[in-house]
């Protein structure tokens, strides 16, 4: 089952 | 001081409506360049990204730049007090703790005041890379509010896929199984009507569906909508508010264990 990723996985935090 | 006039209050009403599910609060930064918004839902799976323009509206005046923390629910209750037709114009002073709303009737006969009381909140800013996607879709925003709806009811996450072959939407649960695919097409008359679909290499990606169906609140805004799809990065969901600026949502993949 796939898991829910979230977006600091992709983005940097400023 | 700071002060923005849109003739098109309905505008404002239909992208706060479009929010409030989403997002509970966040900063209206605002500078001389316009107002703009960045909030992630409370899971941090979601982000809006909004920018308006100074030039979209009738009149802007910002002499320093602020950050205004809105509570959306709130802002809602305020601009449902607006009718369809008013003019708004938002107004605070430097370092105010509210904002002014003033709704004016479109024959000038109504004028209405509101003060939002507004927050202090605390805003982690994420850096979003410009960069190329995989896969641009364009199509009517009418259509993907029906995809994702429809889907909706089937299953609880999307896959999409974009080739050559067009765009399709994938779904599976209790009920059974569902696919819906767009192709490129061109032929309708208006714009607003097409499907474009510009690939430069395929791309898959599974998204849950509650979120892109969230997205679609946005619809009344804008005729067209655009997908961007990369591998392994949040898909793009984009509404261009006419001349005024643009609101993105950006939802992080479903990622295999």
């Amino acid at each position: 089952k796939a898991n829910q990723g979230r977006l600091e996985s992709f983005f940097t935090s400023l | 001081m700071f002060e923005a006039r849109i003739t098109q209050g309905a505008v404002l009403k239909k992208l706060v409506e479009a929010l409030k599910e989403l997002v509970t609060e966040g900063n209206f930064d605002v500078s001389s360049t316009g107002l703009q918004l960045q909030a992630m839902d409370s899971s941090h799976v979601c982000l809006v990204s909004l920018a308006l323009r100074e030039d979209g509206f009738e009149h802007f005046r910002c002499d320093r730049n602020m950050a205004m923390g809105i509570h959306f629910q709130n802002l809602s209750k305020i601009l449902k007090c607006a009718g369809n037709e008013d003019t708004i114009t938002l107004k605070a002073e430097d370092n105010a703790d509210q904002l002014t709303l003033m709704f004016e009737s479109s024959n000038q006969d109504r004028i209405s005041d509101f003060d939002l009381k507004l927050m202090s909140i605390e805003s982690e800013h994420l850096g979003i890379p410009d960069q190329e996607y995989s896969a641009e879709i364009k199509m009517p925003s009418s259509e993907y509010q029906r995809i994702v709806r429809d889907l909706t009811s089937i299953g609880d996450t999307v896959l999409i896929s974009a080739t050559k072959e067009g765009i399709k939407f994938s779904t599976s649960g209790d009920v059974g199984t569902a696919n819906v695919t767009l192709r490129h097409n061109t032929t309708p008359e208006k714009p607003e009507e097409q499907t474009i679909i510009d690939l430069k290499e395929p791309v898959a990606l599974t998204f849950a569906l509650r979120y892109l169906n969230n997205f679609a609140k946005a619809t009344p805004l804008a005729p067209v909508v655009k997908l961007s799809l990369t591998k392994d990065l949040p898909i793009v969901v984009e509404y261009q508010i006419g001349e005024l600026g643009a609101v993105k949502f950006y939802l992080a993949p479903k990622i295999d264990d």
